[in-house]
């Protein structure tokens, strides 16, 4: 099961639609400070069901819609569609492609995709059970997790270790 | 349940081992211990390095360098054990020396071979180990835009950002 | 006590303001309040930044470079007030991007004029930038040395360590 | 007031009599991870008068003896001079030179001294209590003290204002 590409728009500092592709091996990503690098991070997580604020570096959920600049407004919504290549069909479904999306109206409404078709947060996360992506999983290895390892805050690692088994 | 919690945790312990030897140096070792072995489900993991020719110690007495790398190799036996398909670093080199940073580079590429990776970094020696490069930049302030972008152009990503 | 605290206070914030903008870029502000104002011995101070054409936000909100960046300029702003006779910084230059490690860089030499830096590093311009350099090695494992370094020769320093 | 030179034996990885001098404006440390970088920095903030275990990385403070190699054997005693210019007299003292040194002996005994004359902790303490050094004051920024300023914990912001103040 690979990555194939990530959609974003009105997520955090994406306002305009952006298309980024994960066809290779090895993805590099760089910019200066404050470019929006990490923000990419959080939408990945966003996108596989990440519920916790703290977790996303926001103070509200609603913190995660663009908030607007001097030169451009708000927006309505925020929306980032994850797409796999599943021709190995490591996940459960006889798709070969799967989308899933997930959209936060600024009226606090919310929708999840899988392919086009609405679910709910759980059939996402059920998709994800067994293959070791969750969104809080050690597949999404930011900086702060390899500290969370060092500071074993919560148990982390024996938490690492139960996922794993 | 605690069986297989056991089972797992053995086999990412032998892991460990080899991992973390790989990233440090032939004779440096480590272990993984069970704080509470009588109650497994609940008893925090330990981690204990022994650089060679140093006295084993506690992750709290290494280097910030070091203990990153040993988080790393960490991280690495989890994926022995139970492969993710894709994993993602944000930064993570930032502590690394350069030594250390061509480690790490060579055990994702090793490891690319089985899971993709994304790799966010200011660091130029990671920059060329990966297979492709985005910028992200505000060409207009406070909007996100990403272009792909040549290793040996990086330099003009920042004069776009101004 | 209180009047001490408040007046070194304000004059603090003003500097913070001038430090960061020039830290930052023309157009970027920001500001420090306190949080309780009628109890100001125990009250929490507060820091807000407003990038150019960005919503004003709390210090949890910047990215990782730009929080770093803020509290260089909070820690030289209090230098403004009470310059100290020396001041150490151990590898804070490792989240910024170049242009922000060439500030960071720009600023030290700014303050070198009334205080001495001792600056840690793994980053190059900032080797390229200090007045003199000491490489710290293990020639002999577990045993620490230092030696006076060109930074042209810095690479040589890797070798010894092995 | 400016810094003159260090002198470290037997403390942490510093087995060996090392002496670094700081006639610079600006002093750039560098070294593979593990070399000894931020030892240095902790044996400053020691010497300066710093008692908190936590604040110099280790668990107890015998452990900041030299704690032997397959080579070499423990050492008996810790020993860090810091060493300042004081010809702007900015030190209420008359000499030129000052010398502060700390001593720790595996006993657990240790030893204060100015200009080699032995004094106590506080005497280290009040000698520098206007210029700004103390072992916890602004002066010494390792990494976790812009963190402290990030996360603000216990206060820290208003702690140090009110040092300047
Ligand atoms: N809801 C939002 N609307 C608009 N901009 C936002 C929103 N949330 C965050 N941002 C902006 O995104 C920027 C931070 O992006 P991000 O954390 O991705 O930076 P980065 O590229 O990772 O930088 P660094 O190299 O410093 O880690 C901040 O300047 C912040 O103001
Ligand atoms: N009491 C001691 N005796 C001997 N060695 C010690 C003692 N205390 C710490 N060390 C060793 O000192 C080394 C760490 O040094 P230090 O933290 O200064 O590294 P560093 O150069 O700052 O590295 P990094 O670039 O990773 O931050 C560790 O390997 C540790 O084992
Ligand atoms: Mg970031
Ligand atoms: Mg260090």
């Amino acid at each position: 099961m690979r990555l194939s590409s990530i959609y974003i728009k009105g997520f955090k500092s994406f306002y305009k639609e952006t298309n980024i592709n994960f066809n290779e091996r090895v993805t590099g990503v760089v910019g200066p400070n404050g470019s929006g690098k990490s923000n990419i991070v959080d939408a990945i997580r966003w996108v596989l069901g990440e519920q916790k604020t703290t977790e996303l570096r926001l103070d509200s959920m609603s913190d995660l819609l663009f908030n607007g600049t001097s030169k451009r407004k708000k927006s309505s919504m925020a929306q980032v569609t994850l797409t796999f290549d599943n021709t190995k069909n490591l996940l459960p479904t006889e798709y070969n492609t799967v989308a899933i999306s997930r959209v936060l109206y600024r009226s606090g409404e919310s929708e999840y995709r899988i392919n086009d078709v609405a679910c709910r947060l759980k059939d996402v996360r059920s998709l994800f059970i067994d293959t070791g992506i969750g969104s809080d999983s050690y597949a999404i290895i930011a900086l702060n997790m390899v500290e969370d390892i060092l500071a074993d805050n919560n148990g982390s690692r024996r938490m690492m270790v139960e996922q794993a088994s | 349940a605690t069986t297989r919690f056991l089972t797992a945790f053995e086999e990412i312990r032998e892991h460990f081992k080899t991992v973390f030897t790989t990233l440090f140096k032939e004779g440096d070792t480590c272990d993984l211990f069970l704080e509470e072995e009588d109650r497994p489900l609940d008893s925090k993991i330990k981690i204990v390095a022994k650089p060679k020719g140093k006295r084993p110690k506690s992750l709290s007495q290494l280097s910030g360098g070091e203990k990153t790398l040993t988080a790393i190799a960490l991280l690495f036996s989890l994926y022995l054990y139970k492969p993710a398909p894709f994993c993602i670093f944000d930064e993570v080199d930032a502590p690394l020396d350069d030594a250390n940073i061509s480690k790490f580079n060579n055990i994702i590429r090793e490891f690319s071979k089985n899971s993709q990776f994304i790799v966010v970094t200011h660091n130029k020696a990671t920059m060329a180990a990966v297979d492709v490069l985005y910028g992200v930049f505000m060409q207009e302030l406070g909007v996100s835009e990403v272009a792909q972008v040549d290793f040996r152009n990086y330099e003009n990503l920042h004069t776009v950002d101004r």
